[in-house]
């Protein structure tokens, strides 16, 4: 989605993605 | 929330079946980081229990810009709290969870 993104770093995959509000709300 | 202010969790279930884990990092307690970090965003990333070490992916998210270098060590105890239970639990039952 466009929401993602994908960033690689010394061969390594990152996906970054909004935190799902669910989680926000437990902290 | 460790007392590091991140929270690290298994992004897909963990079935055993491989030594690489999914795992989700992101920033619960902002204050208590030193640096600037991407507020609201879960990293996604996957950790070779075999290969891996927490230091090296914290290394690799702070080469990406997600957090500082003054972090780096928050980071990667993040990481290493959430994956060494996972290791024990393994060498006890290596026939799979």
């Amino acid at each position: 989605s466009s929401l993602t993104q994908v960033v690689h770093s010394a061969g390594r995959r990152f996906i970054v993605s909004p935190v799902p509000e669910s989680r926000l709300r437990e902290s | 929330a460790e007392d590091t202010g991140l929270r690290v969790e298994l992004a897909e279930e963990d079935d055993c079946s491989n030594s690489s884990l999914a795992l989700r990092l992101w920033v619960e307690d902002p204050k208590k980081l030193k640096g600037k970090h991407k507020d609201n965003e879960a990293i996604e990333f996957s950790f070779n229990l075999e290969t891996d070490t927490p230091e090296e992916v914290a290394y690799e998210m702070v080469k990406s810009g997600f957090f500082h270098e003054s972090d780096s060590k928050a980071v990667a105890k993040s990481i290493r709290d959430r994956v060494t239970p996972i290791k024990k639990t393994r060498e006890k039952k290596p026939a799979g969870c």
